[in-house]
């Protein structure tokens, strides 16, 4: 996953889950002919969008932090 | 307003709700008590009422689960989801689920029955989550105090959905009474002549030619900023008040944050990092020199030059002798400061540098 600057597996599965729970990322991914990165780079973007983080499109540290906050569990995008 | 998909929302006003179980760490009367103020929260700035039943099942069910309990989203004991709810609608709809394993309590630790359950049943009556950290539905866990007072975003969502209450809370004296003794501020400012006080969502505006304050709500007139401030003050060189919370800093002319603020009090006035909040803030309108108060220390920085003095902290004791106590908040009126501490102000004479009165904050008044 180029878009994870660390590159830590640990991450990797942070941030996948993350965005698989709360924005979608799974069912976006199912869609035919859909560029990876660029799904999960989007999906980042709204996520930084709306904690008020740099929008990078990264998984930086920042956005690493914000993602380990104890959050309410319902999405953040409409299913 | 940003609302969920396709806008669910409930089409009657009246909803009734039922409490299924409880957590094992609060008695029931305390989760009965913060689920009744969380309902509250939304009931207080919308026509909604809610009414609990016992003998069937309300609109909107609350309950304790543990793991996977049916729904989508299973509990895992993590504190990285402990609660969800679901949208307006029959069946599931409007139901809030907390995880059974989570340690709820009526306090500020983690996590706090009330806070969740209002952010929760702003899901429930049809509100996404926010992109305002200081809202209540933020989707980040943020409670950090008691004093709970609802967001002007989430109020503008809720009222898109629903209206406004019939019964908006009066400002009377119920709400901020200014001849109650012990009153204390947030903060406190002039602002082109006029004395302004600042408590939780309220300022009272003291103006010379009338007789009486005039009470009115923060939000109305600076949407843009939080509320319930650390501290507050004018420099009137350029017509500008600025504001503060925590570590951040908003500058204000009349009723707009100008642009790129809030700012971090370290990076634009040189605070070092472990300063992390102003408790009172005063600029000296003769020098331009601001004076800020942190504990028993302050600093002095030059508005002209918009940098930090050297040899700065300093004692505050030391340079205004009989300001033995945390200062609250600080004004100048002419050749004066006015300390505040608690419900007392003290006037130092910048003249003479000593305090020549103390007196009632309600002083200012007219009680």
């Amino acid at each position: 996953f180029p878009v994870i600057q660390d590159g830590l597996q640990k991450n990797v599965k942070t941030v996948w889950k993350y965005l698989e729970n709360y924005y979608n990322l799974g069912k976006n991914m199912q869609a035919k002919n859909v560029n990876g990165k660029e799904v999960m780079a989007e999906k980042l973007r709204q996520m930084q969008q709306l904690f008020g983080l740099k929008v990078t499109g990264n998984s930086d540290p920042e956005t690493l932090r914000a993602m380990k906050k104890p959050r309410c569990g319902v999405p953040d995008v409409a299913p | 307003y940003a609302i969920t998909h396709n806008n669910p929302r409930w089409t009657k006003t009246h909803l009734t709700y039922s409490i299924l179980n409880y957590t094992p760490y609060l008695s029931k009367a305390v989760v009965e008590d913060a689920i009744a103020r969380a309902f509250r929260v939304w009931s207080d700035v919308t026509p909604l009422t809610f009414q609990r039943v016992f003998e069937e099942e309300g609109d909107i069910v609350l309950s304790f689960h543990r793991g996977d309990h049916g729904d989508l989203y299973t509990f895992d004991g993590s504190k990285y989801h402990f609660a969800h709810a679901f949208l307006p609608g029959l069946g599931l709809g409007g139901n809030v689920h907390y995880d059974l394993d989570q340690k709820w309590t009526d306090n500020n630790e983690d996590f706090n029955l009330f806070y969740v359950t209002a952010h929760e049943l702003g899901h429930s009556l049809g509100l996404s989550h926010s992109n305002d950290e200081e809202a209540l539905m933020f989707p980040s866990y943020t409670w950090s105090n008691k004093d709970f007072v609802l967001n002007q975003d989430d109020i503008n969502r809720i009222q898109a959905l629903y209206g406004p209450s019939p019964n908006p809370i009066q400002l009377t004296d119920a709400t901020l009474d200014p001849c109650n003794s012990g009153l204390t501020f947030d903060a406190i400012i002039t602002y082109r002549g006029e004395v302004i006080f600042f408590k939780d969502r309220f300022y009272i505006r003291v103006i010379s030619f009338l007789p009486e304050p005039l009470i009115d709500v923060i939000d109305l007139t600076w949407p843009n900023l939080p509320g319930k401030f650390d501290a507050a003050y004018e420099v009137s060189g350029v017509d500008e008040l600025r504001f503060f919370k925590g570590s951040k800093v908003w500058a204000v002319q009349e009723q707009n944050v100008l642009e790129g603020f809030p700012m971090d009090i370290q990076s634009f006035f040189g605070f070092p990092s472990n300063v992390t909040n102003i408790d009172a803030a005063v600029c000296e309108e003769e020098t331009g020199k601001t004076y800020f108060f942190v504990d028993h220390m302050y600093w002095r920085y030059d508005e002209n030059t918009r940098s930090m003095d050297p040899g700065y902290p300093r004692l505050i004791a030391e340079d205004f002798p009989g300001i033995d106590y945390k200062v609250d908040d600080v004004i100048q009126k002419e050749d004066n400061f006015y300390f505040f501490h608690q419900s007392i102000q003290y006037r130092f004479n910048l003249k003479t540098r000593r305090i020549d009165d103390s007196s009632d904050i309600n002083t200012w008044f007219n009680c």
